[in-house]
């Protein structure tokens, strides 16, 4: 409908403007509290030791408890609040945009608002979106939400430390994920302990 | 708005014929993977034993996973889909009352989709709205959606059993829920080893 075409239309000159900046830029969806910052944490880590510039949007209903841990790391980021919307759009995004130094940018992290449904349809204008989900949830997050996995880059199941004590199958979750989406490249990544970020890193395709 | 409002009568009519059905409702509202199936049906076992009828709803965009759960427990059960809705509403509730025997049911249990944000808006008619995190999405699930947590009549904090291992501070999280919402209850619960059940039923006020 209207709000969705304007939406991608709205997404599409994000693209255009981050393209002209020389800027990739990744869409971080996923359910809430899967780990979605500390993944993004690790990898602006891992980034600038190999002098790669990365920034970030923190999107959340409310707070800057995600911006506070980005500016840790040195970076440009922006808090970007939606009140009570469930899912960041290409609007809120060609705003944030413009508060930032893009040539001094090389790779920019946007982690959407944490939710399995709502961000499906509002596309931002990114290079990659990917789609994270935990042991923690269970192991149906896949059944239950195919449609937002069918349309992931890449799909990361974290917290892999806890798949034991969980009693989760990781296995079964991958194998999910491969039927609704078989051409996904699907990471296992215990972003606690730094475990499959850097096979994460290379599946987002990001120079490094 | 239009919208809200219309769902706000009509939750009025769900609760005007829950109540003439002598039937006690509770919305379980919380974050995707929480545990709020497995903590309806630790409860509807305890209340089992006392004969008191329970019955559920369960709500989910796809699949019938919680559905198929609660139906182990011999009791009535429907599963709720929404689609691309992410949020239940008095709309959906009203359709599925019509498709359960209401008399011989005394606790309706009404597990709505896995989301701090959409949910809030949307009143089904329930005597009770409840709200369940647990101590794997991290600390501060309630600091980042206050509203949500304002609006309860109980918030329960689950799988402390995991609380060690997340280096998570379960008093953080419960001084964080008393600030929002000061004359809430506040259950601590390990759905999965059954600590708490019996507190957050004798919170709940379901007359056992
Ligand atoms: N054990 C373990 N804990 C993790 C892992 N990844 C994240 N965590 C913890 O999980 C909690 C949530 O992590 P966040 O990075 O805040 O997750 P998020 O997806 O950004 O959360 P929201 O933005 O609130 O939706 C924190 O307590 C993290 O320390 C992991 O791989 N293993
Ligand atoms: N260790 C532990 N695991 C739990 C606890 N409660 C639930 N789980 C597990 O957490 C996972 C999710 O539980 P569910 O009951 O499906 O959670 P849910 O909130 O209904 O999930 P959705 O309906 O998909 O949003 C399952 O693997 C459960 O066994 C708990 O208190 N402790
Ligand atoms: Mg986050
Ligand atoms: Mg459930």
């Amino acid at each position: 409908e209207n709000l969705l075409r304007a939406n991608r239309e709205l997404a599409e000159k994000n693209a255009k403007l981050l393209r002209e900046n020389g800027i990739y830029a990744v869409d971080f969806m996923g359910a809430i509290g899967s780990g979605k910052t500390l993944i993004i944490e690790k990898i602006l880590d891992r980034l600038k030791k190999k002098g790669i510039r990365g920034a970030a949007l923190a999107g959340d209903v409310a707070g800057d408890d995600d911006y506070r841990r980005f500016i840790e790391h040195d970076i440009q980021a922006i808090a970007v609040n939606t009140g009570k919307e469930c899912h960041l759009d290409a609007h809120l995004i060609s705003h944030s945009l413009m508060d930032l130094s893009l040539n001094e940018i090389d790779v920019l992290f946007i982690e959407n608002i944490g939710n399995l449904v709502c961000p499906m349809d509002f596309p931002l204008g990114t290079d990659k979106r990917v789609v994270v989900i935990s042991v923690t949830e269970g192991d149906d997050m896949v059944r239950k939400h195919p449609m937002i996995f069918g349309l992931a880059d890449v799909i990361v199941i974290n917290k892999i430390d806890l798949a034991d004590v969980m009693e989760v199958d990781c296995e079964r979750i991958k194998s999910d994920a491969k039927s609704v989406s078989p051409h996904t490249t699907i990471c296992l990544t215990d972003a606690k302990h730094e475990v499959g970020i850097d096979e994460l890193i290379s599946a987002l395709d990001i120079q490094a």
